[in-house]
């Protein structure tokens, strides 16, 4: 926002508080249109069970992490049709790498079932990087995390081991590709499918889990200083000196 | 207690009464973001309560104001010493974190929870 300089120049300034960074994200007017759908109504109801209507975060708060981003597909590709088969291949941006916050989980939201005029399809995703782990997501391995209720025809993936092995440690610019793939229900004929407005629809998207790591950073700092106080008070120190 | 301390301070004067009326206090505030310009980028919460702290840090310092002694010294300097030297100033000094849910200029949706956005208490320093 224009009346902001100063405040974005201090934010800038990495010895300055976390907090200030909400001033360094403030876009300006002429950002992109506000997300509608499936995807907000997501990040609504994770908020709702996260904060209450104050913004006050709640103290059993399941999310388990102090930041979420939901990433929508920067472009999307769509193959010609190959028997049953309705594929299209999504981008997804992975922001730089903040040092204030580590990623702590990484899972992909996508419909399994789309229900359009005439055709009923069942869908699934598969990430473009081979030998990429992924799992359906599971509730148990998540301790005390768990997301949002979701739409019958909506799922989640975990592809947090995906994400950081492959990709989060990369330096330049990353992106995330993962096919969307889509099945005529059994059955059904097969169809001359067209895709026209299919690209436009919500059909998958990136959550992206973060910590800050400023807590961690003063504790690594105080127990440095404290093995530090050790080892100077130690005999051999003091025999050394 | 100032005029406990110094015997020429008098302790019930109408200064006085004015000025423990008006001692530093937290004072509940409330805004929205469309109030600060942030509505097309902060989907909720739609209002913030970042309360405020106000008041006269007077010679007096209550006990629950947990101010340092620098504070208390500073106040006894400004009122019996050198009126130059201001009192100490009436800020914020516990705060709690908020939950904000915000679109980035990407488009992006972030849920984010931000250290230090609502005063809870006040002090004098």
């Amino acid at each position: 926002k224009a009346g902001w300089p100063s405040i974005t120049l201090l934010a800038d300034d990495l010895s300055l508080p976390l907090n200030l960074d909400l001033a360094k994200e403030a876009p300006g007017k002429g950002m992109k249109p506000r997300p509608q759908g499936y995807p907000l109504r997501y990040m609504l109801k994770l908020y709702q069970r996260s904060a209450d209507l104050h913004g006050h975060p709640r103290e059993n708060r399941t999310i388990g992490a102090k930041m979420v981003r939901l990433v929508k597909p920067s472009a999307n590709a769509v193959r010609p049709l190959r028997g049953p088969w309705h594929v299209q291949t999504l981008d997804f941006p992975l922001a730089s790498n903040q040092e204030a916050y580590e990623l702590i989980r990484a899972t992909v939201v996508y419909r399994h079932q789309l229900h359009l005029v005439h055709y009923h399809l069942s869908c699934h995703v598969e990430p473009w990087v081979p030998k990429c782990l992924t799992k359906p997501f599971s509730s148990s391995e998540m301790g005390s995390f768990k997301p949002p209720p979701m739409s019958k025809a909506w799922t989640e993936m975990d592809i947090t081991h995906c994400v950081q092995q492959r990709l989060w440690n990369r330096k330049g610019r990353r992106v995330l590709r993962l096919r969307f793939m889509c099945e005529q229900q059994k059955g059904s004929e097969v169809l001359e499918f067209q895709w026209h407005g299919m690209a436009s629809l919500d059909v998958a998207f990136l959550l992206l889990y973060f910590n800050d790591t400023n807590k961690s950073i003063q504790a690594k700092l105080t127990q440095g200083q404290e093995e530090l106080t050790d080892r100077e008070s130690s005999p051999l120190m003091r025999s050394a000196r | 207690q100032a005029c406990s301390i110094a015997s020429d301070v008098p302790c019930h004067t109408q200064e006085h009464d004015w000025s423990v009326n008006n001692q530093c206090s937290l004072h509940p505030y409330k805004v929205s973001f469309r109030q600060l310009g942030w509505d097309h980028w902060i989907i909720a919460p739609r209002l913030y309560t970042p309360n405020y702290c106000k008041g006269i840090c007077s010679r007096v310092l209550p006990y629950g104001l947990n101010s340092p002694n620098h504070a208390i010294i500073q106040s006894l300097v400004n009122e019996l010493v050198n009126h130059t030297v201001p009192q100490p100033s009436c800020v914020p000094y516990k705060f709690l974190p908020m939950s904000i849910l915000l679109v980035e200029a990407n488009g992006s949706i972030l849920y984010k929870e931000y250290e230090g956005m609502i005063a809870q208490s006040c002090t004098c320093r």
